[in-house]
């Protein structure tokens, strides 16, 4: 038979086991029971036949989320690897979901499953995209909400990744600080 | 321990292979 190169016979496996879930809002059911896990990967293969499978985040409808997360950590505040981190908040505006949506959720899939955050990829969690009327939000989660220098070298990654531009500030919550919050959103601890 | 990164410019090229 042909000879396959045998770069194209293996899957190519990743530093870590990543799961997708997937959050749509029915408010006559428990929070949690929203809240499903759609499958886990480990390699560069699966994860494309995985991404490539499901719908589009843009076509999502109103109050549905994507997750993904490190296997093992539960896409809420209330796990043990999230409950003393936070994340970089990017809100999206109403039309970004026809032209930016889908390209920064994927590149965040990218920068995930690559390791892209360099000696910082221990920090991360996972990333949670949110599908609003009132404008999307993407979201990057950490372990550790008092490690400045992580935190400001992964926000600073992110919006080198996503190409937004250095005029436009993104800030890092914690989650302690959105699960107390008094106002609309908990004040930002960093800013880049 | 060594660690296993991948570059978009991979992960991308990836994307169609069988």
């Amino acid at each position: 038979g042909a000879m396959m190169a045998p770069d194209s016979l293996i899957k190519h496996p990743l530093q870590n086991r990543w799961a997708l879930w997937f959050f749509k809002n029915d408010r006559n059911k428990e929070w949690t029971a929203n809240l499903k896990l759609i499958t886990a990967f480990d390699t560069v293969e699966d994860f494309w036949a995985l991404y490539n499978h499901v719908q589009k985040a843009s076509k999502l409808p109103s109050g549905c989320d994507y997750s993904l997360f490190k296997d093992g950590v539960q896409p809420m505040w209330e796990d043990e690897r999230n409950k003393d981190g936070g994340r970089w908040l990017i809100n999206l505006n109403k039309n970004q979901r026809m032209t930016d949506l889908d390209n920064f959720w994927l590149e965040t899939l990218l920068c995930l499953i690559g390791e892209s955050f360099e000696e910082y990829s221990e920090d991360i969690c996972g990333a949670v995209v949110n599908i609003r009327n009132k404008g999307d939000k993407l979201s990057l989660w950490t372990k550790e909400a008092g490690r400045p220098d992580a935190i400001l070298k992964i926000g600073r990654k992110l919006k080198e990744r996503l190409s937004i531009p250095a005029k436009i500030q993104i800030g890092f919550q914690s989650h302690r600080d959105t699960m107390t919050k008094t106002g609309s959103t908990a004040k930002d601890r960093f800013r880049v | 321990g060594t660690k296993i990164f991948y570059d978009r410019h991979f992960l991308l090229k990836c994307r169609n292979s069988p």
